[in-house]
């Protein structure tokens, strides 16, 4: 509290006129807040910021938009995981098919699905492995194929593979079928594991209802 | 809490706005606009001090602690003016890298002063 001649009444320090306590105010305040953020000085940028990355975080330092239903009570999400029915007779083609059993009476829309298998292979070599994604056809015909990916792998263990869009439809019509095919030479002992303690699996994230549901609402 | 007036000696707690535009931090600081820096200011007579309701339960426990200690604090008889109540300052910044931090500061922002 300025007085004539006084000094503060808690500390002592004879009193200030009014631009030097601003002054010092906001030199405090620099102070402070570098000191919280553990910065010894103001950052300076070393490259420009695109304003659609800024307003990205403006929007999630505000919260999910006005009206959106909080996550909690949103469509019920949950996770499948199919261990797959494996078909080991020939040790160069694997084939694996999995079942999705759907209980659920609004229909079930995959969110994301990924496969994981593990791979067995000698000590510092590397195969790549051929993943075919195959599909019923039209009328529920024979198979076909939809996608291949070729990986590389390069060590034995799990080895985890995101699925496409394709996959996920099979995946929501309740049967998904992929084939992994070795490239190289010949194995002399298969390079997928499938005993119970290995089988591959697909794990899928579901949301119940799909689209039609949000329609209705 | 008080708010001080012009004029008033008691305890009670100062605005003040720090604008980051007018320190040249808002090409860093995103948001907010500013950080108000309030303070706790004025006397706290001895009919005041330790008033019930204020500050009493933050401040009893850092009265006992000093009268335990028989720190020097006491023995002036006197009480301080001290934040009582305080909130996070939230800051959306750009780092060094130009990546966007927010952070949530704790106890940044004064929103009460009392009597200790």
């Amino acid at each position: 509290t300025p007085r004539a001649g006084g000094q503060c009444p808690s500390c002592g320090v004879p009193t200030l006129d009014l631009a030097s306590q601003r002054e010092l105010l906001l030199d405090l305040a620099k102070r402070s807040i570098l000191d919280k953020l553990h910065l010894s000085q103001r950052p300076t940028r070393s490259r420009p910021v695109s304003r659609a990355a800024l307003r990205t975080a403006l929007q999630r330092l505000r919260g999910p938009p006005r009206g959106t239903l909080p996550r909690a009570n949103r469509a019920q999400e949950y996770e499948i995981i199919s261990f797959a029915e494996t078909d080991l007779s020939n040790i160069n083609q694997t084939r694996l098919d999995f079942h999705f059993s759907d209980r659920t009476a609004g229909g079930m829309e995959i969110q994301q699905a990924s496969l994981m298998f593990f791979a067995q292979l000698p000590a510092n070599t590397t195969r790549p492995l051929k993943v075919s994604v195959l599909t019923p056809g039209p009328h529920d015909t024979n198979l076909t194929l939809a996608t291949q990916h070729l990986l590389e792998v390069d060590a034995s263990g799990w080895h985890q593979l995101l699925l496409g869009p394709e996959a996920q439809a099979a995946c929501s019509q309740g049967h998904l079928t992929v084939e992994l095919v070795p490239e190289g030479q010949v194995a002399r002992d298969s390079v997928i594991l499938g005993e119970a303690t290995h089988r591959p699996f697909v794990a899928a994230q579901v949301r119940v209802g799909g689209k039609h549901r949000v329609r209705r609402q | 809490g008080i708010d001080c007036q012009s004029g008033s000696r008691m305890c009670c707690r100062q605005e003040f706005f720090v604008d980051f535009r007018e320190i040249g931090w808002h090409d860093w600081i995103i948001q907010p606009e500013g950080y108000a820096m309030n303070f706790c200011t004025g006397q706290c007579p001895l009919h005041v001090a330790g008033m019930p309701g204020i500050a009493a339960s933050f401040h009893t426990a850092v009265l006992n602690l000093l009268k335990a200690n028989a720190a020097a604090g006491t023995t002036g008889g006197g009480s301080c003016c001290v934040p009582t109540i305080r909130h996070p300052l939230s800051l959306l910044y750009y780092d060094r890298d130009s990546n966007i931090v927010k952070t949530d500061i704790p106890d940044m922002v004064v929103e009460a002063c009392g009597c200790s």
